[in-house]
């Protein structure tokens, strides 16, 4: 189980490096087992994980200092980093884009589709550039207040959010 | 293997029966605040199995059931079904197409059924082991939460990780 | 100062109230002070504070129930109810619209506006919707990376985050 | 009252002196994730006294000083100014513009000035005694921080209630 879990910790750290280089274009990211005042070596069945990451043309500082963006581009590479060593048929993420600017929202949305191949992926968004990579969209509207209904969303008109046609 | 569908009736603000289809590929869901979104992500944590109602925010599980709008009553009953495609055989069961259901009475009872036959969660938790389907999966990030690794201590961490990987 | 709470308390229960129907075009909410089991008059001096809200059209229910959207809403309107018995010359919300759909992203703006006449507000936004309320916009980009500077913000042209003009 | 101009020298991202001119009514901060739209606030919420590292991000308050980037050395001093138009005389004190000033140095040496005249927090606080600015009234909100009154429990909520009205 010690071994199990170095295995998997190993495999999540090399797919973060990675992924937090693709999305954030650059930059440099790790995660270590903790170790006592930061000497020695970290007791591998107790030890904490720390994060560590610095993005492009930046000094590494602690990651509280990190943006709100900056913060979920980094999560979003950790949390798809396990995903990969651990894969499942599908992925849900709701609204996980909401403190995205454009540029990064298009990173985040490349490097969904690369997941494609092993898992779907099931995405809630309010983010028009995100619908725009989906392959099926559904709408959820409450024409009776109260009462959830799903509704064909065309994507050429405005906001589908405003107009939904009902399916 | 991969999702075929979802349907809700009853469960949360689905009153009506409500199903989703899912293809390969990339699924958006979208709409106004409120309107039922979140829901789905929960109707598939509570069908496969989820235990806290507190992770479905609710404060009791009977919370889930829909309990009337302005112009409706509220239901006796929440139910909740998602088809798989087994074709590839990744679950162990004869079917190519699995139907794992839950259902909750205002009474309190409670049920699950794999392939419309009564079972129990014991049974669906077997049934998806070591397919990484299933509520401790890393695989579904609720809304607000996306940042949670981030915020907690390095022994939170941890922990999650370890639940997690 | 048993006094002064209960005033505060009562003032900020009316703003909330009255700014909870603007922003949600309707339902109720309120605040109250908790009761033992829900009977029996709350001891005004160590009663915990409860919040319930029905937005329009909908059963009431636990707030914990209510969506990311609704949340934001409610808990803008109790910011707001709590700024107006307290009013500071200035107020400032950062990202505060990123849950919020363009419909109540529109109904939050304008509750802002009606703020001015007492307080300056300033508003960190991705939204442009939130941007075209604006009496002065400011960009802040790092065209020299990790150093940030103040540029002019064209609003007629694309996203002022991909090409603000520079001041 | 209101204010007037904010002016950030070697504070956070801010490595280069920089001023943001307000007016009455809204002003709009925008710009893409981490170009130091938040450390804005953080600015203000320094000047004005903040003692909490945590409450700025950091984990020390040296960490408000500009650290370097890949083209640039740190700086040795953090400096924020933050000035008020007091022409209707809410602050008292006989000028009709005021400035709140605060600098930090490597070695750990802090300052506040009123009108480039070195004083003491207290005088910072007293300052703004019953005008509703500083750092413990409810008028900043904080980026992911608007839920939190929602979050909190009853007892919380009401510690919270307290310090703020
Ligand atoms: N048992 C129930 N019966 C009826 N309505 C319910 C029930 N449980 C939750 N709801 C309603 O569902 C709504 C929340 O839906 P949901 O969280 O899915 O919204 P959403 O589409 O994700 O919105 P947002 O974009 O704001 O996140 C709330 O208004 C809540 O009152
Ligand atoms: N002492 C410092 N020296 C240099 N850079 C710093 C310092 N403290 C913080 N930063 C940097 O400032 C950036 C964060 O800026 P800020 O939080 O203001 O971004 P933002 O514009 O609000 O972005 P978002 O839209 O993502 O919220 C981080 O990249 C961080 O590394
Ligand atoms: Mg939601
Ligand atoms: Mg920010």
């Amino acid at each position: 189980s010690r071994k199990r879990f170095e295995e998997t910790f190993h495999q999540v750290r090399t797919h973060f490096q990675e992924l937090y280089r693709k999305l954030f274009g650059g930059g440099k990211a790790d995660i270590l087992l903790e170790t006592t005042d930061g000497e020695g070596t970290p007791d591998i069945l107790e030890a904490g994980i720390e994060i560590q990451a610095r993005p492009p043309g930046k000094e590494l500082q602690s990651i509280s200092l990190l943006s709100g963006g900056e913060k979920t581009m980094t999560a979003i590479a950790l949390l798809l980093a396990i995903f990969k060593s651990r894969p499942s048929p599908f992925a849900i993420l709701d609204e996980v884009d909401a403190a995205l600017d454009e540029a990064n929202n298009e990173r985040f949305n490349r490097i969904v589709r690369e997941f494609l191949t092993e898992s779907q992926f099931i995405l809630i968004t309010h983010s028009k550039r995100t619908m725009s990579i989906a392959d099926v969209l559904y709408g959820v509207t409450m024409q009776e207040a109260g009462v959830s209904k799903r509704v064909a969303v065309r994507f050429d008109d405005e906001s589908p959010e405003s107009k939904p046609a009902v399916a | 293997m991969f999702l075929k569908r979802l349907t809700c009736q009853g469960f949360k603000s689905f009153a009506d029966k409500t199903d989703f289809d899912f293809m390969p590929g990339v699924t958006g869901i979208v709409g106004p605040n409120g309107c039922g979104k979140s829901n789905v992500v929960d109707a598939i944590k509570w069908v496969l199995g989820e235990q806290s109602a507190r992770s479905l925010r609710g404060r009791q599980m009977m919370d889930v059931i829909f309990n009337g709008s302005g112009t409706r009553r509220s239901s006796g009953v929440a139910q909740v079904d998602l088809v798989f495609d087994n074709a590839d055989q990744t679950l162990p069961c004869d079917q190519t197409e699995v139907t794992v259901s839950r259902r909750l009475y205002r009474s309190g009872e409670s049920e699950y059924l794999l392939n419309s036959q009564a079972c129990r969660l014991k049974d669906v938790r077997e049934l998806f082991l070591d397919t990484g389907v299933g509520v401790d999966a890393y695989s579904i990030i609720e809304q607000g939460k996306v940042d949670v690794l981030l915020q907690a201590n390095p022994a939170e961490r941890r922990i999650i990780f370890e639940e997690a990987a």
